[in-house]
């Protein structure tokens, strides 16, 4: 795990990102890349699966694509 | 690479599914 590592994939920079606006899941493993985080991609989609299970967001299509979204 | 995100959005898709 490299301690040089400036991204942090947590529920708090989940909840932020979809405050700002709807995002995909696609969208939201470009803001938490592997090589910035230092997680393995497994453990990265199994996290991101736990954080979004608990935030519990709205969902809309747009663009026939789901998104996710947190009403402030 | 833009596949192995591909695969890991499909993975949490897939994960997600009985969620959404």
């Amino acid at each position: 795990t490299p301690s040089s590592s400036d991204v942090h994939l947590t529920e708090e920079a989940v909840r932020r990102y979809l405050i700002r606006k709807p995002m995909t899941t696609k969208d939201l493993l470009k803001k938490f890349q592997t090589k910035r985080t230092g997680l393995s991609s497994e453990q990265t989609v199994n996290v991101l699966a736990q954080i979004l299970k608990r935030l519990n967001p709205e969902r809309k299509s747009i663009a026939d694509k789901m998104h996710f979204y947190i009403k402030q | 690479s833009s596949s192995e995100a591909d695969e890991m959005a499909a993975a949490l898709d897939a994960e997600l599914n009985d969620f959404i």
